[in-house]
């Protein structure tokens, strides 16, 4: 199972955010329905070439912060 | 570039496309010029050719919208979501959509509609989001003058690997 977050790193508008926008542009797929929350921020660092880190750094906040499109970035 | 799952592609060479209402930000000459260049993107490096109908059905639908509006995809007020469209297909397939509450703009004041407007009719082709910056289907908005705009290879060899090379 995957090892839940500790609640302590993660305030409640910061985990907002991150589901919210990993829901929308990085949904999980059918053969991959129970990685961790750090699993799919490391797959959103790895599309925009960020350091994976899977964790909401700076920079990553910054890239879901941006005008973006509203299709998904996985193809799938 | 990526296609989307399956690389859905329109079986045909001429296409329609149909601007069903106007964004209050921009004068209507303005989007009609914006929409026609953000076609010839594409139409100039594939066998694609389009045509602008006002009557009917077309199998690209343009349309300003806010929030809810009626595909189960809500915009989400300004910032965040610029637009969306959808891959090839019957219905939906290939429509685009623009989130009104965005501020329209012809340079960058606002948000470039010739350049998301280029973008979102990737999708409506049938490519998906590169991971390539600086190529025109990476999912991140970046202003650049759409006077000097010129399609980056990577969108260009991946519409061309859809619909081939323009033999004109």
């Amino acid at each position: 199972f995957p090892i839940p977050l500790k609640p302590a790193l993660w305030s409640n508008a910061d985990l907002d955010i991150v589901q919210t926008y990993l829901n929308k542009f990085f949904p999980l797929l059918e053969k991959h329905p129970a990685i961790s929350l750090e699993e799919r921020i490391k797959e959103m660092q790895k599309f925009f070439r960020l350091t994976i880190t899977g964790k909401l750094n700076a920079e990553t906040k910054t890239i879901m912060q941006q005008p973006r499109c509203g299709i998904p970035d996985v193809a799938n | 570039y990526q296609t989307f799952y399956g690389s859905p592609r329109w079986n045909k060479k001429y296409l329609t496309y149909k601007i069903v209402n106007y964004t209050p930000d921009l004068p209507r000459e303005y989007v009609d010029d914006a929409i026609r260049r953000a076609l010839m993107v594409w139409s100039n490096v594939t066998p694609l050719r389009f045509k602008r109908v006002t009557s009917g059905q077309a199998d690209i639908m343009i349309k300003f919208a806010r929030r809810a509006h009626g595909d189960g995809y809500p915009f989400d007020g300004r910032g965040g979501t610029l637009a969306h469209a959808f891959q090839p297909g019957e219905g939906l397939g290939g429509d685009a959509h623009f989130d009104d509450d965005e501020r329209w703009s012809k340079y960058n004041q606002g948000v470039n509609l010739f350049l998301v407007a280029a973008h979102e009719f990737g999708h409506s082709l049938g490519l998906a989001h590169s991971n390539v910056r600086g190529a025109l289907m990476y999912p991140l908005y970046s202003y650049v003058n759409p006077e000097t705009f010129t399609l980056h290879w990577d969108d260009r060899r991946g519409i061309q690997k859809l619909y081939g090379r323009n033999s004109a």
